[in-house]
């Protein structure tokens, strides 16, 4: 393709991203260095701030447990899992804004949802981390991770992989639009499992690919080898999402009052 | 395509199809 096209694609993607994506890696970047207008963010350190954060919290779906301290871990998994639905949801959004996806055959489009959006998540979870914490509830939540790790097991196993693996992603210092095109190339893989024409989406993801590589070398003229780093990456998030799954399958076997969202049930399902 | 209906319904749907 022309490199016009190419540069095309990438603002396409960018604009749907900005549009589909609340919470951005430029704003996430801001609140986290405190350069910002906007509140700081209320910091979750312990199960005390835990309790009286929760009122900032999106807990549409959650049930009305008793404020209890004992069930506070799994009332914040429970809000966690009603976010992350809600991100499911933006990330079909964006999918369906790829040039080319709505045309594929909807199996297909729903077997690389399946397959992606846990990836994707991830991803786009890094921005909003640094070494010492997250960010949660669209930026106005920042939880240490020295909270995180006393969680009992095995919810304190949970998020400590991702911390490893956004510490080492953020170092590439990409931007929300390089993003954009990194979050397409992912969705768009033609290696997943049960996919029933593969051609197509392989060849929209190499034109993905193609804007990828051509944008990192506009956007980041000195990064040696940005491209083929992103893409080893890809490797990573795969081991991170099956250990990811392997975990909530525990969980849903020994915790008692364990809920799984529906919409995380369907796409955890025969995944790994 | 039952296994995945919430999924289908996000594809074919353009706005709050679904209660999440």
């Amino acid at each position: 393709p022309e490199a016009a096209d190419l540069r095309a694609l990438a603002r396409h993607l960018y604009e749907a991203y900005l549009k589909y994506f609340p919470l951005t890696k430029a704003k996430a970047r801001a609140i986290l260095s405190g350069k910002t207008g906007e509140k700081v963010p209320f910091v979750i350190h312990d199960m005390k701030s835990l309790m009286e954060g929760e009122q900032f919290i999106n807990c549409r779906q959650i049930p009305s447990l008793d404020h209890q301290q004992q069930v506070s871990t799994l009332r914040f998994f429970h809000s966690c899992q009603s976010r992350s639905a809600e991100a499911v949801r933006e990330v079909t959004e964006f999918a369906k804004s790829i040039p080319g996806f709505i045309d594929l055959d909807l199996n297909d489009q729903v077997t690389l949802l399946k397959y992606g959006v846990i990836e994707v998540l991830i991803i786009m979870m890094s921005p909003l981390m640094n070494k010492d914490g997250t960010l949660i509830s669209y930026g106005q939540i920042f939880m240490t991770r020295e909270f995180l790790k006393s969680l009992r097991k095995p919810f304190c196993q949970m998020m400590e992989p991702k911390f490893e693996f956004s510490v080492k992603f953020n170092t590439l210092e990409l931007d929300d639009s390089d993003m954009a095109l990194f979050l397409a190339v992912i969705i768009l893989s033609g290696d997943r499992p049960g996919l029933l024409n593969v051609k197509p989406i392989e060849q929209l993801q190499e034109t993905v690919l193609h804007s990828l590589e051509l944008q990192l070398k506009l956007n980041h003229p000195d990064s040696l080898q940005l491209f083929a780093k992103l893409l080893q990456k890809m490797t990573d998030l795969r081991q991170i999402v099956t250990d990811h799954v392997h975990l909530i399958e525990l969980l849903k076997k020994t915790e008692v009052d364990m809920f799984l969202h529906p919409l995380l049930q369907e796409i955890m399902k025969d995944l790994y | 395509k039952e296994k995945h209906k919430i999924l289908h319904q996000l594809l074919q749907n353009s706005t709050s199809p679904v209660d999440l």
